[in-house]
């Protein structure tokens, strides 16, 4: 069963083009499999990305070494699944 | 007896939950609600639409579609409480009953069932329909990409495996086929309301070009009151402009078809939150987020009805 624990969401804040460019190069870079719940656009919209538990060291090494803000919305993705399942068990049990 | 009543509207619920809930919405209201089958998933699934309508023949109409990026699954859950509001609504709401006497309602709750149920199976987070494309073992098409306006540009990816893939045609998708082929047919609909999460916007034409549409001032005054008067509820702010201004260029959108198809009353909805838990929204707040998206579905469909065109 391929599960979500350790995937991280990070919310990355775009100052200029440049970076808007750099984040649309991390986009098609297939091997780190990103999935982009925002995708890079503009400088002034806020970019959310999916990471999976591989990919999350190089990333946030990548951003940091580029200087482009970051913070983590969703520390691990599988605790909100688990906690939203858990739900739906309990109303279906209603 | 089962009671439409007495579904647990503030949870998250399968697609056989949510088909049955359907057919009981159905028995409880036979002389305002039926429901018809616009065609089938590629997967072989129907693809249901709730109808709402007092009568006539070929009424002026408003078409309303949820849980088109399957992940989203706020969308389909206010799409079922808003079913059942605009049902209960009926004969007690005074704008609900002005509508529905001159106007009907078109609600497609699962636009994208194939996707909505491999996001309970296997993948959570799948977004597009779950077609095969050739070349690739990448499946599924981006269904808000896919429609024939600005196809292929800027904002979609000729990638299968991207998560907005536009797919090999317009229109290759049988979910998007199935509503170009009723809003075509039906020929009198007067209102698109696309309802998508996350990010709390509301959103109007155009996606493909940041070119103002012919419609944008009017556009721009509804999307204002309705986005004011659903803040008003709990306060929840939201965004609101052209596509192409407010979230991102995006070539080949639902609204940007049906405007170009004359649909001028053509909107977007991106429900909550603004990221905190993007599309695993607790089903805590369900209720909320459907209640507040009422007063903005309300104050369009009021606007179409009393500027006919």
């Amino acid at each position: 069963l391929e599960t979500f624990v350790g995937h991280q969401v990070l919310r990355i804040k775009t100052r200029n083009e440049e970076e808007v460019r750099q984040l649309q190069l991390l986009e098609s870079l297939e091997h780190l499999e990103l999935d982009f719940w925002i995708s890079p656009s503009a400088p002034a919209l806020p970019v959310d990305v999916r990471i999976p538990a591989a990919s999350v060291q190089s990333v946030k090494a990548f951003l940091e070494s580029q200087g482009i803000e970051y913070s983590v919305l969703i520390e691990d993705l599988q605790k909100l699944l688990d906690e939203e399942k858990e739900a739906m068990a309990r109303s279906r049990r209603v | 007896k089962r009671s439409s009543r007495a579904f647990d509207f503030s949870s998250y619920h399968t697609l056989d939950e949510i088909y049955s809930w359907m057919d009981t919405l159905v028995e409880d209201h036979p002389g305002l609600v039926s429901k018809i089958r616009i065609g089938q998933s590629y997967e072989g699934r129907d693809l249901l639409v709730l109808k709402f309508s007092t009568g006539g023949s070929a009424r002026p109409a408003i078409w309303v579609d949820t849980g088109i990026h399957s992940r989203e699954w706020i969308s389909q859950a206010t799409g079922v409480w808003t079913a059942n509001k605009i049902a209960e609504e009926y004969g007690r709401d005074p704008s609900v009953t002005a509508l529905l006497d001159n106007m009907d309602v078109f609600l497609e709750i699962i636009a994208n069932p194939d996707g909505f149920v491999f996001t309970h199976s296997s993948d959570r987070m799948w977004r597009k329909t779950r077609s095969p494309n050739t070349g690739s073992t990448c499946l599924g098409v981006d269904p808000n990409r896919n429609w024939d306006a600005g196809f292929g540009g800027d904002g979609s990816s000729g990638d299968p495996c991207s998560d907005i893939y536009h797919g090999p045609f317009p229109h290759s998708e049988r979910e998007v086929k199935a509503i170009v082929d009723f809003i075509r047919g039906h020929g009198n609909v007067k209102s698109v309301i696309s309802i998508h999460s996350y990010s709390q916007m509301l959103l109007f034409p155009y996606g493909y070009t940041s070119v103002p549409s012919p419609d944008y001032q009017e556009m721009n005054e509804l999307a204002k009151k309705a986005v004011s008067d659903l803040a008003a509820v709990y306060g929840t702010k939201y965004t609101f402009g052209s596509i192409a201004d407010t979230i991102y260029t995006a070539a080949g959108t639902t609204v940007d078809w049906a405007y170009d198809q004359g649909v001028k009353y053509s909107f977007t909805l991106e429900l909550r939150d603004t990221g905190r838990h993007g599309f695993l929204l607790p089903s805590s707040q369900i209720l909320p987020t459907a209640t507040e998206t009422w007063q903005a579905l309300l104050d369009i469909m009021v606007h179409v009805l009393e500027h006919p065109y």
